[in-house]
């Protein structure tokens, strides 16, 4: 699995969420809040309104603004997958943020939804959420696969 | 032949996720 395929895919898989703000480009997803609206989906009661306003709106091409919610929005799903999971990941390359901000990096943007797959998939309305990707073209189930195993290996509980 | 490839490409895949939908839900401590 490349990087670039782990980016295309989990942007497809990302546009079956019906939120707000675009989500269908590179672009559209370095500020960090189609993210966290996907994330809001996902476990409401976690990613609340409360957190979500934290979040910058209309950032533009201000970069240190799209890191800094970047940033909220990786230590967002690093505490859901500690406080409410269970689940501490070890031995994984964490996403750099700082990359997906400053020059739109898909390998490092790959990385970032990946780990927001692995709320999806672990969350309490899963079975939804897993329904829909087994819906999905086989190409892309593939490579979605690929990616929660590899986030699989390196859970630890 | 990729026909049987699809196939049991298919069978990998859906045996994946619906181990996946089996596994014990995520619950919230406390």
């Amino acid at each position: 699995m490349s990087s670039v395929e782990l980016c295309e895919s989990l942007m497809i898989w990302l546009q079956t969420f019906e939120i707000r703000c675009k989500h269908e480009t590179v672009n559209e997803l370095t500020d960090g809040v189609a993210i966290c609206e996907v994330l809001c989906q996902i476990a409401p009661s976690f990613f609340d309104a409360n957190w979500f306003g934290r979040i910058k709106q209309g950032v533009g091409d201000n970069w240190r603004l799209k890191v800094s919610n970047l940033k909220k929005v990786l230590k967002g799903i690093l505490d859901y997958q500690n406080d409410i999971l269970g689940q501490q990941i070890y031995d994984y390359r964490m996403p750099d943020v700082n990359a997906i901000g400053e020059r739109e990096d898909p390998e490092e943007l790959g990385r970032l939804l990946q780990l927001t797959l692995g709320c999806a998939v672990n969350c309490d309305h899963k079975e939804k959420y897993i329904n829909i990707i087994m819906g999905m073209e086989e190409a892309v189930q593939v490579v979605v696969m690929n990616a929660i195993q590899e986030l699989m290996t390196k859970e630890k509980p | 032949d990729s026909k049987a490839a699809a196939s049991g490409s298919e069978g990998v895949l859906a045996n994946f996720f619906n181990s996946l939908l089996s596994k014990k839900p995520a619950t919230s401590p406390g």
